[in-house]
């Protein structure tokens, strides 16, 4: 089973057209091995980015060196797994 | 009826356990719900959609579907919630009760059985189906860029191992190509919903192209409606709007082929993160998740009702 260990999902709030370029760059780059749950698409939406733990710090340099703000909403999505998968099971036994 | 009246919708669950609560539902329900074999998935797995029928044959209906992609949990859960409130509500609330006596709903509830299991046994963020890609080690195609409808379009992507991989022709998919045989076959079909997670968004075509649709008034104005009753229960903020103008062009989508059918109120919802859990909510919040989405799913069916076409 794939682990998520130390994922972390952050959320960009575009503010320009320029941030929606520069991140749609991230989104064609295959080695970071990102996984966008939101697109960027336009300053309406926010953008969600699963990053995985080996490309953290390339990822936060990236986004600093370009003065675009984000925020971790998950901060190790394995465990957000666990959880859900504890419970799942509790429910089942249920 | 302890079994159905036991289950516990604020749950996520597998595969298994909600093809046998179909079964259940069915037997608790069999004047008003059949459970129909569409055909198979990718890895043989049947795939079942629940009829609400009240009699006539092919009477005007209505579609929805829910877990296209599969790691959108919500989505399925979702399914569930409504099947039940479908079955649980006829004869008691007058509104769905006369829709019912003239018209029929029929709900695919795992639109892509393969992918929802591999959710669970193998890799919690799966997205598309699990079908083999001849000449590449990536698996999978999104079963929602597959469908014949400016298929390869752009927001589509040609390579096996994107996330939003066409696939080699349009209906490749034998996910896709069930539901299409089924739509075809019926003929008589007046809308198609389909049920995706998250962002929070209600849309209608095109994705293909950001060109209007000829009846987008009238779609902007119900979805519109529709989602003032669904944020009216707990304050979940929706923006409306055609899938190329709000996200972004997404060519191969399914409400747009089904629009191009002739199926005119057709809409694709997003359902809600309210803000921090993407496609990992936690399971307390389905059923808010599923009774607000309601208010909304039932505006669009009355009005589908009011204006038969």
């Amino acid at each position: 089973e794939r682990v998520f260990i130390q994922d972390q999902v952050i959320r960009v709030n575009v503010q320009s057209e320029e941030q929606i370029q520069l991140l749609q760059a991230l989104e064609d780059q295959q080695e970071w091995e990102l996984d966008f749950w939101l697109h960027p698409v336009s300053t309406e939406l926010p953008v969600d980015i699963r990053v995985p733990l080996s490309s953290v710090s390339s990822v936060t340099e990236y986004l600093m060196a370009h003065n675009i703000q984000y925020s971790v909403i998950i901060n190790n999505l394995q465990e957000l797994l666990d959880e859900e998968k504890a419970e799942m099971e509790e429910n089942e036994m249920n | 009826e302890y079994r159905t009246r036991s289950f516990n919708f604020g749950a996520y669950h597998r595969l298994e356990t909600i093809y046998s609560w179909m079964d259940t539902l069915v037997a608790q329900y069999p004047k008003l719900v059949t459970k129909q074999d569409i055909g198979r998935s990718y890895e043989n797995r049947p795939m079942y959609v629940l009829k609400f029928s009240t009699g006539g044959d092919k009477r005007p209906a209505i579609w929805i579907d829910t877990g296209i992609h599969s790691r959108e949990w919500v989505s399925q859960a979702t399914g569930l919630w409504t099947a039940n409130k479908i079955a649980t509500d006829y004869g008691i609330d007058d509104s769905l009760t006369s829709l019912l006596n003239t018209m029929d709903i029929y709900m695919l509830l795992l639109a892509n059985p393969d992918g929802y299991t591999y959710t669970h046994s193998n890799d919690r963020m799966w997205r598309k189906t699990r079908s083999k890609n001849s000449g590449s080690v990536c698996v999978g195609v999104d079963p929602n860029r597959n469908w014949d409808a400016g298929f390869g379009g752009p927001g589509a992507s040609n390579n096996p191992c994107s996330e939003s991989y066409h696939g080699p022709s349009a209906h490749s998919e034998i996910e896709v190509k069930n539901v299409v045989n089924l739509i075809k076959s019926h003929g008589n079909f007046k809308s198609f919903i389909s049920v995706h997670a998250y962002s929070q968004l209600l849309m209608y075509p095109y994705g293909y192209s950001c060109n209007s649709v000829p009846d987008q008034p009238e779609l902007d104005s119900v979805g519109k409606a529709a989602v003032q009753k669904l944020t009216s229960l707990y304050g979940t903020k929706y923006k409306v709007g055609s899938i190329c103008n709000i996200i972004y062009p997404a060519s191969g989508g399914s409400i747009d082929w089904s629009y191009n059918l002739g199926i005119k109120y057709s809409f694709a919802f997003e359902l809600r993160d309210t803000g921090r859990y993407g496609f990992i909510l936690p399971a307390n919040q389905i059923i808010p998740t599923a009774t607000e989405t309601w208010l909304a799913l039932k505006h669009i069916m009355e009005y589908v009702r009011d204006h038969p076409y």
